[in-house]
Protein backbone atom coordinates (compact mmCIF):
# COMPACT_ATOMS: atom_id res chain seq x y z
CA UNK A 1 0.00 0.00 0.00
CA UNK A 2 2.62 2.58 0.79
CA UNK A 3 3.80 2.06 -3.22
CA UNK A 4 0.54 4.77 -3.89
CA UNK A 5 1.93 7.19 -1.51
CA UNK A 6 3.95 8.56 -3.76
CA UNK A 7 0.73 9.46 -6.14
CA UNK A 8 -0.31 12.23 -3.34
CA UNK A 9 0.65 15.51 -4.24
CA UNK A 10 3.79 17.01 -2.24
CA UNK A 11 4.97 20.58 -2.66
CA UNK A 12 8.69 20.63 -4.23
CA UNK A 13 11.03 20.17 -1.68
CA UNK A 14 11.64 23.15 0.85
CA UNK A 15 8.10 24.46 -0.04
CA UNK A 16 4.94 23.96 1.91
CA UNK A 17 1.69 23.00 -0.01
CA UNK A 18 0.53 26.23 1.22
CA UNK A 19 3.31 28.04 0.36
CA UNK A 20 2.33 26.34 -3.33
CA UNK A 21 -1.14 27.76 -2.94
CA UNK A 22 -0.31 30.75 -2.16
CA UNK A 23 1.76 30.88 -5.58
CA UNK A 24 -1.20 30.96 -7.50
CA UNK A 25 -2.48 27.50 -7.15
CA UNK A 26 0.68 25.76 -8.91
CA UNK A 27 1.36 22.41 -7.35
CA UNK A 28 3.84 19.92 -8.63
CA UNK A 29 4.12 16.25 -9.61
CA UNK A 30 6.37 15.08 -6.38
CA UNK A 31 7.88 11.91 -8.37
CA UNK A 32 11.04 13.17 -11.35
CA UNK A 33 10.36 10.19 -13.50
CA UNK A 34 6.97 10.46 -15.02
CA UNK A 35 4.66 8.36 -17.32
CA UNK A 36 2.36 9.08 -20.04
CA UNK A 37 0.26 7.47 -22.62
CA UNK A 38 -1.78 8.34 -25.49
CA UNK A 39 -4.73 6.68 -24.34
CA UNK A 40 -6.32 3.60 -26.90
CA UNK A 41 -9.85 5.37 -27.59
CA UNK A 42 -8.14 8.74 -27.79
CA UNK A 43 -5.85 8.38 -31.18
CA UNK A 44 -6.83 10.92 -33.78
CA UNK A 45 -8.03 10.46 -37.06
CA UNK A 46 -6.17 12.65 -38.73
CA UNK A 47 -2.22 11.59 -38.33
CA UNK A 48 -0.69 7.81 -38.27
CA UNK A 49 -0.32 6.48 -34.38
CA UNK A 50 2.91 6.82 -34.93
CA UNK A 51 3.04 10.46 -35.13
CA UNK A 52 1.65 10.82 -33.04
CA UNK A 53 3.14 9.09 -30.50
CA UNK A 54 6.27 10.34 -31.79
CA UNK A 55 4.82 14.18 -31.15
CA UNK A 56 4.45 13.30 -27.84
CA UNK A 57 7.61 11.62 -27.34
CA UNK A 58 9.15 14.61 -28.59
CA UNK A 59 7.05 17.40 -26.77
CA UNK A 60 7.70 15.28 -23.26
CA UNK A 61 11.44 15.28 -24.12
CA UNK A 62 11.38 19.06 -24.29
CA UNK A 63 10.60 19.82 -20.77
CA UNK A 64 12.86 16.85 -20.12
CA UNK A 65 15.56 18.95 -21.62
CA UNK A 66 15.00 22.26 -19.05
CA UNK A 67 14.13 20.18 -16.17
CA UNK A 68 15.16 17.14 -13.81
CA UNK A 69 12.65 15.11 -14.65
CA UNK A 70 12.43 12.80 -17.23
CA UNK A 71 9.17 11.43 -18.94
CA UNK A 72 8.56 7.61 -20.01
CA UNK A 73 5.43 5.94 -22.82
CA UNK A 74 3.63 3.57 -20.31
CA UNK A 75 2.39 1.35 -22.78
CA UNK A 76 1.33 -1.52 -21.01
CA UNK A 77 0.63 -0.86 -17.15
CA UNK A 78 -2.54 -0.03 -15.80
CA UNK A 79 -4.02 2.95 -16.34
CA UNK A 80 -4.66 4.43 -13.30
CA UNK A 81 -1.00 4.41 -12.77
CA UNK A 82 0.14 6.18 -15.82
CA UNK A 83 0.41 9.98 -14.52
CA UNK A 84 -0.50 11.89 -17.53
CA UNK A 85 -3.15 10.44 -19.99
CA UNK A 86 -3.51 12.28 -23.58
CA UNK A 87 -6.24 11.55 -26.05
CA UNK A 88 -7.95 13.32 -28.78
CA UNK A 89 -12.19 13.64 -28.96
CA UNK A 90 -14.69 15.76 -30.81
CA UNK A 91 -17.33 17.49 -28.83
CA UNK A 92 -18.50 15.05 -25.66
CA UNK A 93 -15.00 13.36 -25.12
CA UNK A 94 -13.28 10.60 -23.01
CA UNK A 95 -15.66 10.67 -19.97
CA UNK A 96 -14.65 14.64 -19.89
CA UNK A 97 -17.13 17.03 -18.51
CA UNK A 98 -15.71 19.73 -20.74
CA UNK A 99 -17.26 19.53 -24.26
CA UNK A 100 -15.03 20.27 -26.75
CA UNK A 101 -16.37 23.50 -29.13
CA UNK A 102 -15.51 22.25 -32.45
CA UNK A 103 -13.39 24.08 -35.09
CA UNK A 104 -11.83 27.27 -34.07
CA UNK A 105 -11.10 28.72 -30.22
CA UNK A 106 -10.80 25.61 -27.76
CA UNK A 107 -8.48 23.57 -29.43
CA UNK A 108 -7.20 21.58 -26.15
CA UNK A 109 -7.39 21.70 -22.38
CA UNK A 110 -5.65 20.16 -19.57
CA UNK A 111 -6.34 18.98 -16.24
CA UNK A 112 -3.89 19.92 -13.47
CA UNK A 113 -1.56 16.64 -12.75
CA UNK A 114 -4.19 14.71 -14.85
CA UNK A 115 -4.92 13.74 -18.49
CA UNK A 116 -4.57 16.55 -21.93
CA UNK A 117 -7.35 16.63 -24.29
CA UNK A 118 -7.21 17.65 -28.11
CA UNK A 119 -10.06 18.27 -29.74
CA UNK A 120 -9.85 16.04 -32.98
CA UNK A 121 -12.31 18.75 -34.98
CA UNK A 122 -9.25 21.17 -35.14
CA UNK A 123 -6.61 20.44 -38.13
CA UNK A 124 -3.70 19.52 -36.09
CA UNK A 125 -0.18 19.17 -37.86
CA UNK A 126 2.48 17.27 -37.31
CA UNK A 127 6.33 19.71 -36.88
CA UNK A 128 6.97 18.89 -40.40
CA UNK A 129 4.09 21.29 -41.70
CA UNK A 130 3.24 24.94 -41.78
CA UNK A 131 0.06 24.56 -41.95
CA UNK A 132 -2.65 23.48 -39.62
CA UNK A 133 -2.16 23.69 -35.77
CA UNK A 134 1.22 22.36 -34.71
CA UNK A 135 0.37 19.37 -32.58
CA UNK A 136 4.05 19.54 -30.80
CA UNK A 137 3.23 23.36 -30.22
CA UNK A 138 -0.08 22.59 -28.29
CA UNK A 139 1.19 19.01 -26.67
CA UNK A 140 3.74 21.18 -25.43
CA UNK A 141 1.94 23.80 -23.96
CA UNK A 142 -0.62 21.38 -22.45
CA UNK A 143 2.11 19.36 -20.59
CA UNK A 144 3.11 22.77 -19.26
CA UNK A 145 -0.11 23.04 -18.15
CA UNK A 146 -0.38 19.64 -16.46
CA UNK A 147 3.10 20.14 -14.69
CA UNK A 148 1.63 22.98 -13.10
CA UNK A 149 2.27 26.44 -15.17
CA UNK A 150 -0.21 28.45 -15.90
CA UNK A 151 -0.80 30.84 -18.97
CA UNK A 152 1.24 33.91 -19.84
CA UNK A 153 0.95 36.61 -21.93
CA UNK A 154 4.74 37.45 -22.35
CA UNK A 155 5.79 37.32 -25.60
CA UNK A 156 8.09 34.64 -26.82
CA UNK A 157 6.52 32.04 -24.10
CA UNK A 158 4.89 29.10 -25.11
CA UNK A 159 2.45 29.38 -22.01
CA UNK A 160 0.14 32.02 -23.90
CA UNK A 161 -3.26 30.65 -24.39
CA UNK A 162 -3.86 31.61 -27.71
CA UNK A 163 -2.13 29.50 -30.62
CA UNK A 164 -0.07 31.62 -32.26
CA UNK A 165 0.49 30.40 -35.94
CA UNK A 166 3.92 29.00 -37.56
CA UNK A 167 7.34 31.09 -36.55
CA UNK A 168 10.51 29.68 -36.80
CA UNK A 169 11.03 26.21 -34.86
CA UNK A 170 10.00 27.39 -31.45
CA UNK A 171 12.03 26.24 -28.16
CA UNK A 172 11.28 26.87 -24.65
CA UNK A 173 12.76 30.08 -23.71
CA UNK A 174 14.54 31.67 -20.61
CA UNK A 175 11.49 32.56 -18.96
CA UNK A 176 9.87 29.35 -19.79
CA UNK A 177 12.70 27.68 -18.11
CA UNK A 178 12.96 29.51 -15.21
CA UNK A 179 8.95 29.47 -14.46
CA UNK A 180 9.36 25.76 -14.44
CA UNK A 181 12.41 25.42 -12.59
CA UNK A 182 10.75 27.19 -9.81
CA UNK A 183 8.22 24.44 -9.55
CA UNK A 184 10.92 21.35 -10.05
CA UNK A 185 14.31 23.27 -9.14
CA UNK A 186 17.19 23.23 -12.52
CA UNK A 187 19.38 19.95 -13.34
CA UNK A 188 22.31 19.17 -11.15
CA UNK A 189 24.74 16.38 -12.03
CA UNK A 190 28.29 15.16 -12.51
CA UNK A 191 30.45 15.19 -15.65
CA UNK A 192 32.59 12.39 -16.87
CA UNK A 193 34.15 14.50 -18.52
CA UNK A 194 33.85 18.63 -20.14
CA UNK A 195 36.89 20.35 -22.59
CA UNK A 196 36.62 22.37 -25.40
CA UNK A 197 36.60 21.54 -29.25
CA UNK A 198 39.03 23.73 -31.39
CA UNK A 199 38.35 24.07 -35.09
CA UNK A 200 40.64 26.08 -36.79
CA UNK A 201 39.90 27.27 -39.74
CA UNK A 202 40.83 30.40 -42.15
CA UNK A 203 39.19 33.56 -42.41
CA UNK A 204 38.02 35.57 -45.50
CA UNK A 205 41.16 37.14 -45.22
CA UNK A 206 43.02 34.00 -45.14
CA UNK A 207 44.36 34.35 -41.97
CA UNK A 208 44.16 31.28 -39.61
CA UNK A 209 41.64 31.51 -36.96
CA UNK A 210 40.61 29.29 -34.29
CA UNK A 211 36.63 28.55 -32.42
CA UNK A 212 36.00 26.64 -29.99
CA UNK A 213 32.62 24.30 -28.90
CA UNK A 214 32.11 23.43 -25.29
CA UNK A 215 31.12 19.77 -24.73
CA UNK A 216 29.49 18.03 -21.66
CA UNK A 217 29.92 14.20 -21.19
CA UNK A 218 27.90 12.34 -18.90
CA UNK A 219 27.04 8.71 -19.14
CA UNK A 220 26.53 7.88 -22.92
CA UNK A 221 25.77 11.01 -23.92
CA UNK A 222 26.27 14.55 -24.26
CA UNK A 223 25.82 18.05 -24.89
CA UNK A 224 27.15 21.29 -26.76
CA UNK A 225 27.05 23.92 -24.56
CA UNK A 226 26.32 27.39 -25.83
CA UNK A 227 28.55 30.22 -23.63
CA UNK A 228 27.14 32.40 -24.95
CA UNK A 229 23.11 31.65 -24.61
CA UNK A 230 24.09 30.16 -21.33
CA UNK A 231 21.92 27.17 -22.24
CA UNK A 232 23.29 23.85 -24.53
CA UNK A 233 22.21 23.30 -27.78
CA UNK A 234 18.49 22.62 -28.68
CA UNK A 235 18.24 18.79 -28.87
CA UNK A 236 20.85 18.13 -26.99
CA UNK A 237 22.09 15.24 -24.97
CA UNK A 238 22.61 12.87 -27.93
CA UNK A 239 24.52 9.57 -27.80
CA UNK A 240 28.23 9.67 -27.73
CA UNK A 241 27.51 7.03 -30.41
CA UNK A 242 25.87 8.82 -32.79
CA UNK A 243 28.68 12.20 -32.22
CA UNK A 244 32.06 10.64 -31.80
CA UNK A 245 32.73 7.91 -33.91
CA UNK A 246 35.04 5.24 -33.08
CA UNK A 247 35.62 6.05 -28.86
CA UNK A 248 34.20 4.51 -26.51
CA UNK A 249 30.37 4.75 -26.12
CA UNK A 250 30.04 5.38 -22.40
CA UNK A 251 32.29 6.57 -19.15
CA UNK A 252 35.07 8.41 -20.83
CA UNK A 253 37.22 9.14 -18.06
CA UNK A 254 39.43 12.29 -19.71
CA UNK A 255 39.98 13.70 -22.96
CA UNK A 256 43.42 15.49 -23.54
CA UNK A 257 44.11 18.34 -26.39
CA UNK A 258 47.50 19.07 -27.08
CA UNK A 259 47.97 21.99 -28.76
CA UNK A 260 51.52 23.49 -29.54
CA UNK A 261 52.99 25.03 -32.65
CA UNK A 262 53.95 21.66 -34.15
CA UNK A 263 51.35 19.54 -32.63
CA UNK A 264 47.51 19.24 -32.42
CA UNK A 265 46.53 15.80 -31.29
CA UNK A 266 43.20 14.69 -29.06
CA UNK A 267 42.63 12.21 -27.07
CA UNK A 268 40.18 10.45 -25.28
CA UNK A 269 41.30 8.03 -22.17
CA UNK A 270 39.02 5.41 -20.70
CA UNK A 271 40.12 2.38 -18.48
CA UNK A 272 43.83 2.12 -19.27
CA UNK A 273 43.52 2.76 -23.18
CA UNK A 274 43.24 6.07 -24.83
CA UNK A 275 42.22 6.65 -28.29
CA UNK A 276 43.60 9.12 -31.02
CA UNK A 277 40.99 11.41 -32.37
CA UNK A 278 41.00 12.68 -36.28
CA UNK A 279 39.67 15.91 -36.49
CA UNK A 280 39.65 16.40 -39.83
CA UNK A 281 37.75 13.26 -40.34
CA UNK A 282 35.36 13.03 -37.08
CA UNK A 283 36.48 10.02 -36.12
CA UNK A 284 38.83 7.87 -34.10
CA UNK A 285 42.28 6.65 -35.83
CA UNK A 286 42.42 2.97 -35.46
CA UNK A 287 46.25 3.21 -35.80
CA UNK A 288 48.91 5.37 -35.83
CA UNK A 289 51.83 6.61 -38.59
CA UNK A 290 53.71 3.76 -37.16
CA UNK A 291 50.92 1.31 -37.51
CA UNK A 292 50.54 0.80 -33.90
CA UNK A 293 47.07 0.28 -33.33
CA UNK A 294 44.35 2.42 -31.39
CA UNK A 295 43.19 2.05 -28.81
CA UNK A 296 46.54 1.86 -26.79
CA UNK A 297 47.38 1.08 -23.48
CA UNK A 298 48.22 4.54 -21.72
CA UNK A 299 51.24 3.38 -20.08
CA UNK A 300 52.90 3.15 -23.80
CA UNK A 301 51.95 6.15 -24.97
CA UNK A 302 52.11 8.13 -21.64
CA UNK A 303 55.12 6.11 -19.47
CA UNK A 304 54.61 6.67 -16.02
CA UNK A 305 50.55 7.55 -15.79
CA UNK A 306 48.29 5.26 -13.83
CA UNK A 307 44.92 4.36 -15.10
CA UNK A 308 42.36 4.22 -14.84
CA UNK A 309 42.74 7.77 -14.37
CA UNK A 310 39.93 10.33 -12.95
CA UNK A 311 40.48 12.73 -15.51
CA UNK A 312 43.31 15.02 -16.70
CA UNK A 313 43.74 18.35 -18.40
CA UNK A 314 46.44 20.44 -21.07
CA UNK A 315 47.91 23.20 -19.72
CA UNK A 316 48.53 25.31 -22.93
CA UNK A 317 51.03 27.53 -21.11
CA UNK A 318 53.51 25.07 -19.80
CA UNK A 319 53.05 22.21 -22.44
CA UNK A 320 52.09 20.35 -19.22
CA UNK A 321 49.03 17.15 -18.87
CA UNK A 322 47.94 17.11 -15.82
CA UNK A 323 46.50 13.45 -14.94
CA UNK A 324 44.68 13.20 -11.95
CA UNK A 325 44.26 9.55 -10.17
CA UNK A 326 42.53 9.77 -6.40
CA UNK A 327 44.35 12.68 -4.79
CA UNK A 328 47.27 12.26 -6.70
CA UNK A 329 48.27 14.54 -9.58
CA UNK A 330 51.09 13.55 -12.43
CA UNK A 331 52.28 16.42 -14.31
CA UNK A 332 53.13 15.09 -18.02
CA UNK A 333 55.39 16.89 -20.30
CA UNK A 334 54.64 16.45 -23.80
CA UNK A 335 57.87 17.61 -25.37
CA UNK A 336 59.86 14.91 -23.62
CA UNK A 337 56.92 12.73 -23.06
CA UNK A 338 57.45 11.50 -19.66
CA UNK A 339 56.43 12.32 -16.40
CA UNK A 340 57.81 15.48 -14.14
CA UNK A 341 60.22 13.95 -11.97
CA UNK A 342 58.45 15.78 -9.13
CA UNK A 343 55.32 13.97 -10.09
CA UNK A 344 52.93 12.66 -8.39
CA UNK A 345 52.03 14.97 -5.93
CA UNK A 346 49.31 15.67 -4.01
CA UNK A 347 46.24 17.36 -5.63
CA UNK A 348 46.25 19.42 -2.39
CA UNK A 349 49.83 20.18 -2.75
CA UNK A 350 49.81 21.25 -6.83
CA UNK A 351 46.18 23.29 -6.28
CA UNK A 352 45.93 24.21 -2.95
CA UNK A 353 42.81 25.68 -1.37
CA UNK A 354 42.29 29.28 -1.53
CA UNK A 355 39.77 28.94 1.39
CA UNK A 356 40.43 26.37 4.17
CA UNK A 357 39.26 23.26 4.11
CA UNK A 358 37.29 24.25 0.92
CA UNK A 359 39.05 21.91 -1.49
CA UNK A 360 38.10 18.34 -3.52
CA UNK A 361 41.09 16.32 -2.16
CA UNK A 362 40.74 13.59 -4.28
CA UNK A 363 38.36 11.48 -7.28
CA UNK A 364 37.55 14.30 -9.67
CA UNK A 365 34.88 13.69 -11.95
CA UNK A 366 36.32 16.20 -14.58
CA UNK A 367 38.99 18.97 -15.17
CA UNK A 368 38.36 21.41 -18.23
CA UNK A 369 40.17 24.51 -19.19
CA UNK A 370 37.32 26.95 -20.55
CA UNK A 371 38.10 29.08 -23.16
CA UNK A 372 34.91 31.15 -22.49
CA UNK A 373 35.95 31.78 -18.79
CA UNK A 374 39.70 31.67 -19.60
CA UNK A 375 40.11 29.34 -16.47
CA UNK A 376 40.37 25.67 -15.46
CA UNK A 377 37.55 24.65 -13.53
CA UNK A 378 37.90 21.23 -11.56
CA UNK A 379 34.16 19.20 -11.44
CA UNK A 380 33.85 16.61 -8.32
CA UNK A 381 29.98 15.53 -7.80
CA UNK A 382 27.56 18.82 -8.61
CA UNK A 383 30.23 21.79 -7.37
CA UNK A 384 33.18 23.16 -9.14
CA UNK A 385 36.51 24.84 -8.07
CA UNK A 386 37.90 27.59 -10.20
CA UNK A 387 41.98 27.23 -10.50
CA UNK A 388 43.25 30.80 -10.16
CA UNK A 389 44.75 31.84 -13.71
CA UNK A 390 47.53 34.50 -13.68
CA UNK A 391 45.27 37.33 -14.23
CA UNK A 392 43.59 35.90 -10.52
CA UNK A 393 47.32 36.92 -9.06
CA UNK A 394 47.91 39.30 -10.91
CA UNK A 395 45.04 41.40 -9.13
CA UNK A 396 45.55 39.69 -6.29
CA UNK A 397 49.37 38.77 -5.83
CA UNK A 398 49.06 36.92 -2.43
CA UNK A 399 46.90 33.98 -4.13
CA UNK A 400 49.02 30.74 -4.45
CA UNK A 401 49.70 29.35 -7.55
CA UNK A 402 47.16 27.53 -9.30
CA UNK A 403 44.73 28.56 -5.98
CA UNK A 404 41.56 27.38 -6.05
CA UNK A 405 38.85 29.52 -5.23
CA UNK A 406 35.97 28.05 -3.01
CA UNK A 407 33.33 25.31 -4.36
CA UNK A 408 30.65 26.45 -6.21
CA UNK A 409 27.53 24.30 -7.98
CA UNK A 410 27.59 23.66 -11.75
CA UNK A 411 23.99 24.24 -12.19
CA UNK A 412 24.90 28.28 -11.51
CA UNK A 413 27.03 28.52 -14.22
CA UNK A 414 26.20 25.98 -16.64
CA UNK A 415 22.59 26.31 -17.38
CA UNK A 416 19.92 23.13 -17.89
CA UNK A 417 22.68 20.73 -18.54
CA UNK A 418 19.28 18.20 -18.06
CA UNK A 419 19.30 14.65 -18.64
CA UNK A 420 16.67 13.05 -20.75
CA UNK A 421 14.88 9.49 -20.62
CA UNK A 422 16.96 7.05 -21.80
CA UNK A 423 13.72 5.97 -24.58
CA UNK A 424 14.15 9.31 -26.10
CA UNK A 425 17.84 9.56 -26.39
CA UNK A 426 18.10 9.05 -30.12
CA UNK A 427 15.62 11.68 -31.13
CA UNK B 1 -32.25 0.47 -37.98
CA UNK B 2 -28.97 1.59 -38.47
CA UNK B 3 -27.07 0.62 -41.59
CA UNK B 4 -24.47 -1.63 -41.14
CA UNK B 5 -21.85 -0.73 -44.18
CA UNK B 6 -19.12 -2.38 -46.03
CA UNK B 7 -16.45 -3.97 -43.62
CA UNK B 8 -14.00 -1.31 -43.84
CA UNK B 9 -16.33 1.14 -43.26
CA UNK B 10 -15.11 3.15 -46.71
CA UNK B 11 -18.71 4.08 -47.77
CA UNK B 12 -18.89 5.96 -44.36
CA UNK B 13 -19.47 9.62 -45.09
CA UNK B 14 -17.26 11.09 -42.88
CA UNK B 15 -19.43 13.08 -40.01
CA UNK B 16 -19.89 17.04 -40.55
CA UNK B 17 -17.27 19.07 -38.67
CA UNK B 18 -18.60 21.03 -36.12
CA UNK B 19 -17.69 24.53 -35.89
CA UNK B 20 -17.67 26.28 -32.73
CA UNK B 21 -20.07 28.81 -32.36
CA UNK B 22 -18.24 32.43 -33.09
CA UNK B 23 -18.65 35.32 -30.00
CA UNK B 24 -19.83 37.85 -31.42
CA UNK B 25 -22.24 39.59 -29.24
CA UNK B 26 -22.48 40.55 -25.40
CA UNK B 27 -24.01 37.42 -23.86
CA UNK B 28 -20.88 35.23 -25.29
CA UNK B 29 -18.62 37.54 -24.47
CA UNK B 30 -19.73 37.52 -20.98
CA UNK B 31 -19.43 33.52 -21.19
CA UNK B 32 -16.17 33.64 -22.37
CA UNK B 33 -14.88 35.99 -19.61
CA UNK B 34 -16.15 33.67 -17.08
CA UNK B 35 -15.18 30.89 -18.57
CA UNK B 36 -11.92 31.83 -18.81
CA UNK B 37 -11.39 33.59 -15.45
CA UNK B 38 -11.55 37.16 -16.37
CA UNK B 39 -14.57 37.59 -14.51
CA UNK B 40 -12.83 36.88 -11.40
CA UNK B 41 -11.35 39.53 -9.29
CA UNK B 42 -9.53 40.50 -5.96
CA UNK B 43 -12.53 39.85 -3.13
CA UNK B 44 -14.87 42.10 -2.90
CA UNK B 45 -13.86 43.96 -5.85
CA UNK B 46 -17.95 43.45 -6.77
CA UNK B 47 -17.21 40.60 -9.36
CA UNK B 48 -19.80 37.28 -9.92
CA UNK B 49 -18.75 35.29 -7.19
CA UNK B 50 -15.37 33.08 -8.34
CA UNK B 51 -15.48 30.33 -10.52
CA UNK B 52 -15.08 27.64 -8.26
CA UNK B 53 -11.88 25.28 -9.43
CA UNK B 54 -13.64 22.86 -11.53
CA UNK B 55 -15.71 21.69 -13.89
CA UNK B 56 -18.65 22.80 -14.64
CA UNK B 57 -21.18 20.51 -16.26
CA UNK B 58 -23.88 22.96 -17.21
CA UNK B 59 -21.61 25.53 -18.84
CA UNK B 60 -20.52 28.75 -17.25
CA UNK B 61 -22.58 31.03 -15.19
CA UNK B 62 -23.67 34.33 -17.25
CA UNK B 63 -20.36 36.14 -16.11
CA UNK B 64 -20.00 39.92 -15.39
CA UNK B 65 -21.99 42.82 -16.23
CA UNK B 66 -21.97 46.68 -16.01
CA UNK B 67 -19.09 47.43 -14.36
CA UNK B 68 -17.78 44.51 -13.31
CA UNK B 69 -18.22 43.48 -16.95
CA UNK B 70 -15.95 46.64 -18.19
CA UNK B 71 -13.22 45.92 -16.11
CA UNK B 72 -13.11 42.50 -16.69
CA UNK B 73 -12.88 43.65 -20.51
CA UNK B 74 -10.23 45.91 -19.46
CA UNK B 75 -8.32 43.52 -17.88
CA UNK B 76 -8.56 41.02 -21.11
CA UNK B 77 -8.15 44.12 -23.75
CA UNK B 78 -4.62 45.30 -21.61
CA UNK B 79 -3.28 41.24 -21.51
CA UNK B 80 -4.35 41.09 -25.23
CA UNK B 81 -2.53 44.24 -26.03
CA UNK B 82 -5.41 46.10 -27.25
CA UNK B 83 -6.91 49.61 -26.44
CA UNK B 84 -8.19 48.94 -22.57
CA UNK B 85 -11.69 50.75 -23.21
CA UNK B 86 -13.69 48.12 -21.52
CA UNK B 87 -16.01 48.50 -24.27
CA UNK B 88 -16.93 45.14 -26.21
CA UNK B 89 -15.34 46.61 -29.72
CA UNK B 90 -14.39 44.08 -32.77
CA UNK B 91 -11.09 43.91 -32.48
CA UNK B 92 -11.88 42.25 -28.48
CA UNK B 93 -14.40 40.18 -30.00
CA UNK B 94 -11.36 39.06 -32.53
CA UNK B 95 -9.14 38.16 -30.15
CA UNK B 96 -12.05 36.10 -28.15
CA UNK B 97 -12.74 34.27 -31.63
CA UNK B 98 -8.68 33.15 -31.97
CA UNK B 99 -7.57 29.62 -31.40
CA UNK B 100 -6.73 28.43 -27.62
CA UNK B 101 -6.20 26.25 -25.04
CA UNK B 102 -8.97 25.54 -22.76
CA UNK B 103 -7.40 26.12 -19.58
CA UNK B 104 -8.58 29.69 -18.07
CA UNK B 105 -6.14 32.57 -18.18
CA UNK B 106 -6.18 33.79 -14.57
CA UNK B 107 -6.60 30.45 -12.79
CA UNK B 108 -4.26 26.92 -12.13
CA UNK B 109 -5.56 24.43 -14.73
CA UNK B 110 -8.82 22.93 -14.20
CA UNK B 111 -9.18 20.67 -11.48
CA UNK B 112 -8.36 16.84 -12.21
CA UNK B 113 -10.80 14.80 -12.81
CA UNK B 114 -10.06 11.33 -14.32
CA UNK B 115 -11.96 8.92 -16.20
CA UNK B 116 -10.72 6.44 -14.02
CA UNK B 117 -9.91 6.34 -9.98
CA UNK B 118 -6.94 8.47 -9.75
CA UNK B 119 -6.04 6.25 -6.63
CA UNK B 120 -6.82 2.63 -6.65
CA UNK B 121 -9.13 1.07 -4.43
CA UNK B 122 -7.23 -0.04 -1.11
CA UNK B 123 -6.33 -3.23 -1.07
CA UNK B 124 -8.54 -4.95 0.96
CA UNK B 125 -7.74 -5.37 4.74
CA UNK B 126 -6.47 -2.62 7.62
CA UNK B 127 -5.66 0.68 5.70
CA UNK B 128 -2.15 1.44 5.42
CA UNK B 129 -0.68 3.29 8.77
CA UNK B 130 1.14 5.62 6.79
CA UNK B 131 -2.00 7.34 5.41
Amino acid sequence: PKRFLHTLLRAPAGRQPEDAAQAGGAQAFAKRTLSWRLVGEGYSRQLSAEEQRHVFRLAFRMWSEVTPLTFREDLAGPGAMVDIKLGFGRGRHLGCPRVFDGVGQEFAHAWRLGDIHFDDDEHFTPPTSNRGISLLKVAVHEIGHVLGLPHSYRAGSIMQPNYLPRGPAFELDWSDRKAIQRLYGSCAGSFDTAFDWIRQERNPHGDATARFSTYLFRNSWYWLYENRNNRTRYGDPLPILTGWRGVPAQNIDAFVHIWTWRRDERYFFKGNRYWRYDSDRDQAYTEDEQGHGYPRLISEGFPGIPSPLDTAFYDRRKQLIYFFKGSWVFAFDVNRNQVLGSSPKKMTEVFPAIEPRNHPLRSLDAAYYSYAHRAVFLFKGSTYWRVASAEDRQRRPGLPPNGLFPRQPISEKWFDVCDVHTSTLTM
Amino acid sequence: EALFHSRDRSDLAPSPLRRATPIADLLAAQRFLSKYGWAEGPPGAGFAAPVPRGPRRDGPPEGPRGAALAEALRRFQKVNALPASGRLDAATLAAMNRPRCGVPDTRPPLQAVSTAPRTPPPPPGPRPKAR
